[in-house]
């Protein structure tokens, strides 16, 4: 098994991935935590995105990933319609 | 490519840059052109037109450009060097819609060939793209890819992937095809050569086979000819661009040109270069003394190391040859009695590795080709997951292809 990653890197992961769409930002009010497979999906997701082995885990690639120099803006603008994805047929 | 739903109506847009980076060496002259190409170069692929507006003019321009740093007045604070670099706003019928904000504490840079700060007409080109209505591409040529790629080569000859193409002419049409409608593109002054350029040619610090590596004072130094890369404890380069190893390390012989191992002592944080059967010590970066024969570490005459080594369990040092190693007692100053010994016993290790080092959070890492092999602090078997490509994650390298299966 890959190593755990740590607390930190852990909490970098999720706000990486909450700043950057991947993540629904954290709601106050809301007892609701987050699941591990939400977390799961959404590394994946991110993953995907940056052409990455989709493991769903935050190893030392996606880690590494994430402190890559980027732009501010999010990947994943958001459901509500105003996203249009396309993917060129092979 | 991802749209982002808002596009502009108009055909012909203006824009201005409002403030210049101050800590760029970028003449004010050399960033509005570069401003100018990276719009010229969504302008040729879709019709669309770009005014520079002058500061006397009292309108606003449509993409206002701004060089900010940290907190600036926006959803998006900047972070010092490195991290986020530059954002965008989607066409709107907001004051701030197409505004382009770049980090103004990023070293911009134009034409730099060795990968120094960031190329401004890179990221320029990716911000008017959201500035123009696109979203973030997963198309590995994009330039709207969000992670920084590197310099794109000459403004005045850049032209967008046809991942970039698309998108945009979903938004806007494609261009009229005449011969007379490429839109006229400013010249732009030569690159200034970077200070001392090298004679020598730079190594790929992601092609690996370093010669040594080196966790020192917690950065870990990549050894590579007469260069070195340096990468800091938050996992970013010093710079893609080596350092060279006798302006650094300073008393170090003009005929040594390779450093085959090196480690710093804990006892006292000396670091100790390997080249030959000969070691070097620095205290700093300055030599203390001459060269010393690695026969006082207990090797035999003559005898060369592929990597040392300290280990922070027992403080002990370890000289690795091949498929054997020697232990040195630094605290006593005395070899140890009954060495060498087989690299059998790190179970998993690879023959002749380049170097060992230990990390920060004590854990061992035998380093060979583009490869390294981990084992968790106070272990001595490796990772099951080893070895692993080490580009990606220490040096700023592309994740490699699937391929060959990665050495055993």
């Amino acid at each position: 098994r890959a190593p755990e990653p740590s607390p930190q890197d852990v909490s970098l992961g999720v706000d990486w991935l909450t700043r950057y769409g991947y993540l629904p930002p954290p709601h106050p009010a809301q007892a609701q935590l987050q699941s591990p497979a939400m977390l799961r999906d959404a590394i994946k997701v991110m993953q995907r995105f940056a052409q990455l082995p989709e493991t769903g885990l935050l190893d030392s690639l996606t880690m590494a990933t994430m402190r890559k120099r980027r732009c501010s803006l999010p990947d994943v603008l958001g459901v509500a319609g105003l996203v249009r994805r396309r993917r060129r047929r092979r | 490519y991802a749209l982002s739903g808002s596009m502009w109506k108009k055909r012909t847009l203006t824009w201005r840059v409002q403030s210049f980076p101050q800590s760029s060496p970028l003449k004010q002259e050399v960033v509005r052109t570069i401003m100018h190409h990276a719009l010229t170069t969504w302008g040729i692929e879709s019709g669309l037109t770009f005014e520079e507006m002058y500061s006397q003019d009292p309108r606003e321009p449509d993409i206002l450009i701004d060089f900010a740093r940290a907190y600036h007045q926006d959803s998006y604070p900047f972070d010092g060097q490195g991290g986020t670099l530059a954002h965008a706003f989607f066409p709107g019928e907001h004051s701030i819609s197409g505004d382009t904000h770049f980090d103004d504490e990023e070293i911009w840079t134009y034409g730099s060939k060795d990968g120094e700060g960031t190329d401004l007409f890179a990221v320029a080109v990716h911000e008017f793209g959201h500035a123009l209505g696109l979203g973030h591409s997963s198309a590995p040529d994009s330039i709207m890819r969000p992670f920084y790629q590197g310099p794109v080569g000459n403004p005045t000859k850049y032209r967008l992937s046809q991942d970039d193409r698309e998108g945009l002419q979903q938004l806007y049409g494609k261009a009229p095809q005449t011969p007379h409608d490429e839109p006229t593109r400013k010249p732009l002054p030569p690159p200034s050569p970077p200070p001392n350029s090298p004679s020598l040619p730079v190594p790929d610090r992601c092609a690996g086979n370093f010669d040594a590596i080196a966790n020192i004072r917690g950065e870990t130094f990549f050894f590579k000819g007469p260069w070195f890369w340096r990468l800091q404890p938050s996992g970013q380069l010093v710079s893609h661009r080596p350092a060279r190893l006798h302006r650094f390390w300073e008393g170090l012989p003009a005929q040594v040109k390779v450093i085959q191992a090196a480690y710093s002592r804990h006892r006292d944080g000396r670091i100790l270069l390997f080249s030959g059967s000969q070691f070097w010590v620095f205290q700093d970066r300055q030599l203390e003394g001459a060269a010393r024969p690695l026969a006082e570490l207990g090797l035999p005459q003559g005898e060369e190391v592929d990597a040392v080594f300290s280990w922070p369990l027992n403080g002990k040092t370890y000289l690795v040859r091949g498929q054997r190693y020697w232990r040195y007692d630094d605290a006593a100053a005395r070899p140890d009695p009954g060495y060498p010994r087989d690299l059998s016993l790190w179970e998993g290790a690879p023959q002749a590795p380049d170097d060992v080092t230990v990390s920060n959070t004590g854990d061992t890492y035998f380093v060979k080709g583009t490869h390294y092999w981990r084992f968790p602090k106070g272990s001595v078997k490796a990772e099951p997951d080893s070895p692993q490509p080490m580009g990606p994650q220490w040096l700023d390298c592309p994740a490699p292809s699937a391929g060959p299966r990665s050495p055993k």
